[in-house]
């Protein structure tokens, strides 16, 4: 299972329509300061199925929505979306059905939320589900935003161990 | 339960000796439990860089700490992969020749494992398959470019 | 005092401002107070980079955070200057533009005060008028060498 | 007042004597991760009369001293001095009747410490009242650690105006 594009709009300061083609084994997102970069990362977390504002340094969930620029007005939704190609890899468990996958999350400014999976809508449930055991859940190491490998450091014993008690 | 953190431990643990040895060209490291009962034990990270002494992870330089603190997130992630791995500038503080083993680290990991790097460094940039630029030329508005790993790395030679 | 707090925050204030728009090429920013008695009264950052949004530094990238935080520093700094200034390794996570205009500041205010900075990047290598070279040869020993500013740039572009 | 040299030995990782040739302006240190670039930071701080080991990454004083290595045994005493050229500055205040100003600090295994300015022993009172105010007294900002910028950007309202007071 590769992750072959993230499509994003409205999302933070992705107010158009972008699609980032990541199609490769080693992909390195570049450009300066403030431009965007770890704004692409929040968006996988929150399509994943994110719910905690923090965790994509928001104060809340609405916070996501591209809030308008000089030159723009505020956007009315965000949408973000992974295409996912399953062509060449052994197609076994929940993902099994799939030769492409696509999972998309929309926010509106009026807070109506929803999750679609190819096309279909569905609960965020169906979402999580969908990537239960495959380290893309809540818990798991897939996602490393820039400051955590400084909080790492900075663990206490009892946190570095409750780490080894969610990861088990 | 007790055997399941017990067995999760000796999993991480033994993955973390690994990719430190692989980060830092040799050395070795360890997720000591401390104290007897698993269940309320601390976990400390112990270090030994090549040719130095063993030690907490506290007694070692900006960047060793960093490359370790690595180690430590390839050995999580060894017990659980997922199909892609997300790194948002975790080799900030690193010298090149850390820095260069780290990308091939990577590199090789990446026969198995889908990785979207976020990076400054030029050496991580040329190890690359892909490079995709994300630029704001209009104020506050994102874009991305495809970028050429040659010419990028090129570019980005200091203009000293 | 209050009017000594006063009158600190007045100065500090100025010269944050002042250092922030050198580091950034634009922009502004401040140290505000939060509440009407200043003796318990909090300071926030609120900072807006050229182009951006006013906000409180929490809303900033990552290397717009380290940035503004040495724009702070300086202007501590010129509230008491001392004969010299030793900053370790604070360029780590700026990009090239911010690189350069941090090591451009650091060569005119270096008019005034001696600056010793540690540091892995070449852009600030490149700007120093000395390079000293610090090693580790023999196991947990350091040594020092003179470095050559020109052959160290040279030896140090990436081998890719 | 420049600073032109700093000697160490017995300092952490620079047990053998070591004459550091900083007399310039805008000097650039650099080396690999682990070489010692900090440890030099640590002995300024240090032969400046620092005396919280903590401040300088250690657990108690003594841990200044090289612990030895795989060849070598641990040091008997450390010692570090900061030579200051005060010629072409304009001498003013404390500083005036030096030309040259060397200041030592020495501490031995067993504990015996002590603070020498121009050769001759001083009390660590000496030390801290010919720096103050020149900048270089403890609550300064001449000396700005690894990890000090991102401790300034997670301080919170009280911490900061704190710092503001602390300068006042
Ligand atoms: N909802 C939003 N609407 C518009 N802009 C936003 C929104 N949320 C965040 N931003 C802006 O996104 C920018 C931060 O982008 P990001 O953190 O992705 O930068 P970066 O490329 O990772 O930079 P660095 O290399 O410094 O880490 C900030 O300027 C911030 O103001
Ligand atoms: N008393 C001591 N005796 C011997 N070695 C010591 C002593 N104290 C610290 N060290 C060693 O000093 C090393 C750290 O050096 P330092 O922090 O100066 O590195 P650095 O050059 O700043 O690296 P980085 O670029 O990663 O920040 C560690 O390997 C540590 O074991
Ligand atoms: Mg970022
Ligand atoms: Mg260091």
């Amino acid at each position: 299972m590769r992750l072959s594009r993230i499509r994003l709009a409205g999302f933070k300061t992705f107010v158009e329509p972008t699609v980032i083609a990541v199609d490769a084994p080693f992909v390195a997102i570049v450009g300066p300061n403030g431009c965007g970069k770890s704004n692409v990362i929040d968006a996988v977390r929150w399509v994943l199925g994110e719910t905690r504002a923090a965790s994509m340094r928001a104060q809340t969930m609405s916070d996501v929505i591209f809030n308008g620029s000089a030159e723009r007005k505020p956007a009315a939704r965000a949408s973000v979306e992974l295409i996912f190609d399953n062509l060449s890899e052994a197609r076994v468990g929940a993902w099994a059905r799939y030769e492409t996958l696509s999972v998309k999350r929309i926010l509106t400014r009026e807070g109506e939320s929803s999750y679609w999976l190819n096309g279909q809508r569905v609960r965020r449930r169906d979402v999580l589900d969908l990537f239960l055991g495959t380290g893309l859940g809540p818990r798991a190491y897939a996602i490393i935003e820039q400051g955590m490998v400084n909080r790492l450091i900075e663990a206490k014993p009892e946190e570095l161990r409750h780490l080894l008690e969610e990861a088990a | 339960t007790r055997e399941a953190l017990q067995q999760t431990h000796r999993v991480v643990n033994r993955a973390f000796s690994e990719r430190f040895s692989q980060l830092f060209g040799g050395g070795q490291a360890q997720l000591a439990l401390t104290g007897d009962e698993i269940l309320d034990a601390g976990a400390q990270i112990i270090a030994q860089p090549p040719g130095k002494k063993n030690g907490t992870i506290q007694l070692l330089s900006g960047g060793e700490k960093a490359l370790t603190a690595i180690a430590l997130v390839f050995a999580f992630f060894d017990l659980n992969p997922a199909p892609f791995c997300i790194l948002d500038e975790v080799d900030a503080p690193l010298d090149d020749a850390n820095t260069q083993r780290y990308a091939a680290l990577i590199r090789t990991m990446a026969e198995r494992t889908q990785f979207l790097v976020i990076t400054h460094n030029k050496l991580t940039m040329a190890a690359a398959d892909r490079l995709v630029g994300v630029t704001m030329r209009e104020q506050g508005v994102s874009r991305t470019v495809d970028v050429d790993v040659e010419r990028a790395v090129q570019l980005a030679q200091p203009a000293v």
